[in-house]
């Protein structure tokens, strides 16, 4: 891991027993190579391992006892301050319902989190109700329905309506009547380069105006983590990310990649297929496993 | 976009990018690269454009030899098991396969072995009316090996030539859950000789670095002899197949790119290859 790697690097410095830009370019290396073995974007890793060596050239490294330790606090500490400065609560709007549109690409876990969320939302004293507004997706609607169910919550029954922005709309006064308070948009998976899809989302976001757009990002998402985050933040202005399977062995690094690319927070963590299975994010924790 | 461009550390540098940003992997990149500049001074290569075609040969040499098709004939039924972490596209490819057969005058049963997750019965089922296939079904909740012994005697009284089981999406690191496949294919291998004929593991082409160990507790926990690799519709490339490949010796038998029925092709590693570069 890191912190195997970097000691190594500090030990063959420690005989001459000072440090210089050139050892610090070397750990700077180790850090480089496990950001980008964690799937951190490549441009985002260049620009964090910039800044780093400038503060890993400062004497706190350069004086200290275990060089080695000083890097990683130093690189785990900007880490985790880039992912944890901002707002990751859902911001309730004061004349309800609250509308949270649930989008992200195909397969990365929007309907098991909507149902998930709605769950949690419950347990915190909210009336939610899940709206199954993925008319294409073969038995998508069943799918939301039955978790809806199991957890005892109102899903919204579009029946034959096919058109996505009028089921979110008829769910929405539906809500309003039944009196319940959140608003839960589970959407079809879609390409940020599918122009009808991206069109269609518009729409959603346009007629609905959601107070919270959270972008559902699978843990495991390599490189185009960016691309994704960049399409969709232009098209319908992100407001959090949440990030799914992460109990599973991928590092997670397109958590760094979205936030150092659209600067929007990472609300909850999916750690299980199980619907009690979502988590506040922690910055310091997802820190330590993208260095790994 | 290279024309007139100096072959220097820049230059390579900026390849490694486009290499590394296509999830090609550190350590694949550099062994590609080092394969490049030796053949580069070899061949007293001069122009940048040749080193684009160097590399883009480096990655094809590595593939070529790993392109293969589905083994679907010869078996009693042939068994395909479709495996994979979960969301990366195992039903959908499964109805797309299942077409495509039919379409090949096969006789199709699809097992619906995923009996965990919410409507994936459902979904299998959708798939298997829009294929022309047949579909077994065991109760939700149910032991999935009893699903594909179902469909296995099914296949054999209703003189199906291939039964497909579709599997419950999990991830690698749970140890139970990679227990139950490996059941699975006991049942599979007693029933049928010379079963499962395929064991095709899904791979997602967004999927960065863990498709390597993805790949990796898979093949060493049930022998995978194919992969299919999806949603290559999208602007991720799916280089980390270029790893897996090479490392674990895998054939990459077919690739996903949309939606649709009919959204399955063969993977051909030069235009495989030629898109890494786009
Ligand atoms: N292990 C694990 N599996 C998860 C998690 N979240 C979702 N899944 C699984 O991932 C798969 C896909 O989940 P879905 O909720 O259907 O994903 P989706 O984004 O709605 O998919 P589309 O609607 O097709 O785009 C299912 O097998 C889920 O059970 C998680 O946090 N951990
Ligand atoms: N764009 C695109 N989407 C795909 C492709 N293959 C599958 N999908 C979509 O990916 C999502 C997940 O597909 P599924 O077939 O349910 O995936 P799965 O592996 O069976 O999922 P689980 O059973 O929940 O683990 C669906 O929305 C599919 O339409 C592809 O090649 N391209
Ligand atoms: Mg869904
Ligand atoms: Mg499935």
């Amino acid at each position: 891991n890191l912190s195997n790697r970097l000691e190594v690097v500090f030990k063959k410095l420690r005989s001459r027993g000072k440090l210089n830009e050139a050892d610090i370019k070397d750990a700077m290396r180790e850090v480089r190579l496990a950001m980008l073995e964690a799937d951190v974007n490549f441009k985002v890793v260049k620009d964090f391992v910039e800044r780093v060596s400038q503060r890993a050239v400062g004497q706190e490294v350069l004086e200290s006892l275990t060089p080695g330790q000083q890097v990683i606090k130093i690189v785990r500490d900007e880490l985790a301050e880039l992912m944890g400065g901002i707002q990751s609560k859902i911001q309730f709007s004061r004349n309800p319902p609250t509308i949270i549109l649930m989008t992200g690409l195909q397969g990365s876990g929007k309907t098991t989190t909507s149902a998930k969320l709605a769950g949690k939302l419950r347990e915190e004293g909210h009336r939610p109700m899940l709206v199954p507004a993925d008319p294409r997706r073969p038995a998508a609607v069943e799918q939301l329905s039955i978790l809806g169910g199991d957890l005892g919550i109102e899903v919204y029954q579009s029946g034959k309506e096919k058109n996505a922005v009028k089921i979110c709309t008829k769910a929405r006064d539906q809500a309003s009547r039944q009196n319940l308070d959140v608003l839960i948009i589970d959407t079809a998976g879609r390409l940020h380069v599918d122009e009808e899809l991206m069109k269609e989302l518009q729409a959603i976001n346009d007629k609905l105006k959601p107070h919270e757009n959270l972008l559902v990002v699978d843990a495991m998402t390599g490189q185009d983590a960016v691309n994704v985050a960049q399409q969709f933040n232009q098209a319908i202005r992100v407001d959090g990310v949440v990030l799914t399977k992460m109990d599973g062995d991928a590092r997670g690094g397109a958590a760094l990649s979205i936030n150092a690319t659209i600067g929007k927070p990472i609300k909850f963590v999916g750690v299980g297929e199980k619907l009690d299975q979502i988590e506040p994010f922690h910055p310091d924790r997802m820190a330590s496993r993208i260095l790994g | 976009v290279l024309r007139g461009r100096v072959i220097n550390d820049e230059l390579l540098g900026d390849l490694e990018e486009v290499m590394i940003t296509a999830d090609m992997g550190v350590p694949t990149t550099t062994r590609i690269m080092e394969d490049v500049r030796r053949k580069a001074s070899e061949r007293s290569i001069r122009e940048a454009e040749d080193i684009i075609d160097l590399i883009k040969e480096s990655i094809g040499e590595s593939l070529k030899d790993l392109a293969a098709p589905l083994n679907v004939e010869g078996g009693d039924p042939a068994v395909i098991m479709v495996l994979g972490v979960n969301g990366v596209g195992k039903t959908t490819t499964i109805g797309k396969l299942a077409y495509n057969l039919r379409d090949n005058g096969k006789k199709v049963i699809l097992a619906a072995g995923d009996t965990f997750r919410a409507a994936a019965i459902e979904q299998l089922e959708v798939w298997a009316d829009r294929a022309g296939a047949d579909i077994i079904k065991g109760r939700g909740g149910g032991d999935p090996s009893a699903v594909i012994y179902d469909s296995i005697q099914a296949a054999r009284s209703r003189n199906c030539d291939v039964v497909i089981a579709d599997t419950a999406g999990r991830l690698h690191t749970k140890v139970n859950l990679m227990e139950e496949l490996k059941k699975m294919k006991r049942v599979i291998n007693r029933e049928v000789k010379g079963a499962p004929h395929e064991v095709l593991l899904v791979l997602d082409a967004t999927t960065g670095q863990n498709a390597v160990s993805q790949a990796r507790v898979f093949h060493e926990a049930l022998g995978v002899t194919g992969i299919a690799l999806t949603k290559l519709d999208g602007t991720a490339k799916g280089g980390v197949v270029v790893s897996i490949v090479t490392e674990l010796d895998l054939p990459l038998k077919l690739i996903g790119i949309g939606e649709k029925i009919d959204d399955l092709r063969p993977f051909d590693p030069a235009l495989f290859v030629e898109a890494l570069f786009q």
